[in-house]
């Protein structure tokens, strides 16, 4: 089948899929559950002019459009704009076993600031 | 070595070398303490081969994580305690310290002495709030054999009593105040959760010291046969069971916040 051409990806800023596998970095010798989870990371461009979705601040439209004119002047960045917790149980220092719930773990949604 | 005192693995350690080779060890060494810090700890955990999982904590993770829903986690043998959870971010699990339990001595000694237990709650942060404590006892259901299953009514009662152990036991004298107490049916298996919050709020807000908690267990009826069987506060009650006393053993879990973000409210399964 042909080629899709044309058809331009879409490179703007958005959330991607990151599952962190605690073995992976070694943890999984303390960190009794989760196994992994998934944290997502943000990606992508924050081109001139921002998309309403793009959930920006004040300061990244100037800061956008300033970059439109001087290209000194680096664009806005994508970055995680909402995160939320996730629990953990784990072994402490002390063998003590643990659930505690960590703020910001996982990206909910992504944004240009 | 040095890969299991740290939180970074090796492969990363690497990689900081190689783009900073001037500041790197600085550098780890700061996003290490940044590490520990966001996970609360002093140092990496290495847990030794001896350490246990409660399964009270791995039932409460899976509820709380919404891995289960109550009514499916039919091996989930406790209600959630919203209320407990309401006000805390960590929950946090102990066994007694076997080698500190103290028999009462062979002159004052009975069934129904109380017996004391000491919780070591030292490596609980300062910062930790501490807003609940439950004491988790197991008990075993007696199954009534002969002429005996005939009896209904107070024959099957056993009161459980939790103390806090006020000063240093002497032999023979122990000097508590009671903090929960339950009239509980031998005809059913099951956890009973004591109310020991005055207590650890004393040993850790107040820094008061702690010289344990007793339990008492009274056979109402005073059946030979049934006496030290239901409760299972001790190692040696079931000669056969040995096994499972890492996982049936007392349990104080203590409820805290650290002043770090939300609650441990529950989520739904999606």
């Amino acid at each position: 089948s042909p080629k899709q051409r044309g058809r331009k990806r879409n490179r703007n800023c958005r959330r991607h899929a990151l599952y962190v596998d605690f073995s992976d970095v070694g943890w999984n010798d303390w960190i009794v559950a989760p196994p992994g989870y998934q944290a997502y990371y943000c990606h992508g461009d924050c081109p001139f002019p921002l998309a309403d979705h793009l959930n920006s601040t004040n300061h990244a439209i100037v800061q956008t459009l300033v970059n439109s004119l001087n290209s000194n002047i680096p664009k806005a960045c994508c970055v995680p704009t909402e995160l939320s917790a996730i629990s953990m149980l784990y072994l402490d220092e002390t063998d003590r076993v643990v659930l505690k719930n960590y703020q910001e773990m996982v990206v909910e949604g992504c944004g240009c600031r | 070595e040095s890969s299991h005192a740290s939180l970074i693995p090796e492969e990363g350690k690497k990689k900081a070398l190689g783009n900073h080779p001037g500041q790197s060890h600085e550098l780890l060494r700061d996003f290490e303490a940044t590490l520990l810090h966001m996970f609360g700890l002093q140092s990496r955990p290495r847990p030794s081969r001896s350490a246990v999982v409660p399964q009270y904590l791995v039932d409460l993770y899976r509820l709380q994580s919404g891995e289960v829903e109550e009514a499916e986690g039919h091996d989930v043998s406790f209600e959630y305690p919203e209320k407990s959870t309401s006000r805390a971010n960590t929950v946090r699990a102990f066994h007694h310290e076997e080698h500190m339990e103290q028999m009462p001595s062979d002159r004052t000694y009975s069934i129904e002495t109380p017996l004391r237990f000491f919780f070591n709650l030292s490596s609980i942060p300062e910062d930790e709030l501490l807003s609940t404590a439950e004491l988790r006892l197991y008990r075993q259901q007696i199954k009534e054999l002969g002429l005996e299953s005939q009896h209904v009514g107070n024959g099957d009662l056993h009161r459980i009593n939790v103390y806090e152990v006020l000063k240093p036991p002497r032999p023979g004298q122990l000097i508590t105040r009671l903090l929960d107490t339950r009239l509980v049916s031998h005809n059913t298996t099951s956890w009973e959760s004591f109310d020991v919050s005055p207590a650890v709020l004393r040993w850790t807000h107040e820094r008061l010291p702690n010289h344990g908690l007793a339990i008492e267990v009274l056979h109402l009826n005073r059946t030979p046969g049934h006496q030290g069987k239901h409760v299972r506060i001790s190692r040696s009650l079931q000669h056969n069971s040995e096994g499972d006393w890492d996982q049936l053993r007392p349990l104080l879990v203590t409820f805290g916040h650290d002043g770090k973000g939300h609650p441990l409210t529950r989520r739904t399964k999606r």
